[in-house]
């Protein structure tokens, strides 16, 4: 899981694994 | 005859499969593209490709009719329909008579713009081609009006600018739809979300994608340092900016090379793969060189696609491609190598060759990444 911090929000991506 | 033009036009699309729905499709054979181009032959209205409409002094294209094939894949991905309530964040014009379309007469369109020309020339666009319904409005779109959202919020809020945040989250109804090209290290993906308890979840394929960048309170800060005597600069437009002055020696040495035997072809896309470095590598920044400078950086990257890089104290990695064969199709095999710059160079072209690795062995052939987006005080 990886996560962006910006100034209005939180942006968290999940990579799926094949 | 514009509407045979439009028609191929058309034929393309669901043929490429941007066009997904009968609505979506009807939709774009009947909105006249040419009425929002009056600058350009009409030829050139239904060519599947962007037209820009106004340049910044300095010749960079600050507002555009967006290319068919994508303005298709967003409308597929906002799900719109009758009824539904619309806010649009740039406004060409032509893309606000496809959602006026789209939500019919019992539907409810605004388009905003920070730039009071466009707005001038989408109002004026929209009533020569019969949608005079859409409420054209000039304002910057991180400090919209409350009366741009209805009473229960947004069905749907459809960007067509880059945008580094989505300051639009909590206008969105719950179960609404959110469409915007999305910046991440200077990747832009076009990302398509529902809400659902406050957060914004993806829920279609992302589509790598470019728009007209945000003015006014939402342009974001690029981050740019500049490794001193170089013509080197790196950008941390998301996460810290860390220090590159120590940086400059490293740069007088070749770099060491770190093979990852993971390769990619002439022409296949590997955003993936840069997306995921920026997420899972600290110190993560984008590398641009001045082209006439002799600034040690081995094969640097092309003007508009800075490299992705690595800082690591005094020493830098950077992902680079070799091309190591034709490919089956002729258009060549590349494989991916880390150049490591600096003392510890080579330790950080292994840790990203790891990471790229990793990417190759457990993310590459999978499903596409999952983004969701939460307020920033949830």
């Amino acid at each position: 899981l990886h996560v962006f911090h910006k100034k209005y929000t939180r942006i968290k991506i999940d990579w799926p694994v094949v | 005859d514009p509407s045979a033009l439009r028609n191929r036009l058309v034929d393309q699309l669901l043929a490429a499969g941007h066009i997904r729905t009968a609505a979506v499709e009807a939709t774009l054979r009947r909105v006249p593209r040419h009425v929002f181009a009056p600058e350009v032959p009409v030829r050139t209205a239904y060519a599947d490709d962007i037209i820009p409409t106004r340049h910044t002094p300095d010749g960079r294209i600050s507002s555009s009719v967006s290319a068919p094939w994508l303005l298709a894949a967003m409308l597929e991905a906002a799900r719109l329909r009758p009824g539904h309530r619309v806010l649009e964040i740039g406004s060409g014009g032509y893309n606000a008579a496809l959602i006026a379309e789209l939500v019919g007469p019992t539907g409810q369109v605004t388009t905003v713009d920070i730039d009071p020309d466009v707005t001038d020339r989408a109002t004026r666009l929209l009533a020569a081609a019969g949608y005079d319904h859409v409420r054209v409005l000039t304002a910057d779109a991180e400090h919209l009006p409350a009366d741009v959202v209805p009473e229960g919020g947004l069905d749907a809020a459809i960007v067509t600018v880059d945008t580094w945040d989505l300051p639009w989250i909590t206008m969105v109804a719950e179960g609404g739809r959110l469409v915007a090209p999305l910046r991440l290290h200077q990747y832009v993906w076009s990302i398509g979300f529902t809400k659902r308890d406050g957060a914004l979840i993806s829920d279609e394929p992302l589509t790598v994608c470019g728009f007209v960048p945000m003015q006014g309170a939402g342009a974001w800060d690029p981050n740019l340092r500049t490794i001193p005597g170089r013509g080197i600069r790196l950008a941390f437009e998301d996460g810290t900016p860390m220090p590159v002055d120590q940086l400059a020696p490293a740069f007088d040495k070749a770099p060491s090379t770190v093979r990852t035997n993971v390769t990619v072809g002439g022409e296949e896309p590997f955003d993936s793969l840069t997306l995921y470095l920026a997420g899972a590598l600290p110190g993560f920044c984008r590398l641009s060189v001045d082209q006439d400078g002799h600034n040690g950086v081995i094969s640097p990257p092309p003007p508009h696609w800075p490299g992705a890089a690595i800082v690591r104290g005094t020493s830098l990695a950077r992902l680079a491609h070799e091309r190591i064969g034709d490919g089956d199709h002729g258009k060549g095999e590349h494989e991916f190598v880390i150049h490591g710059y600096g003392p510890a160079g080579h330790l950080a072209a292994t840790e990203m060759a790891e990471h790229v690795q990793h990417w190759q062995h457990n993310h590459r052939a999978a499903p596409c990444p999952r983004i969701t987006v939460q307020p920033k005080d949830a």
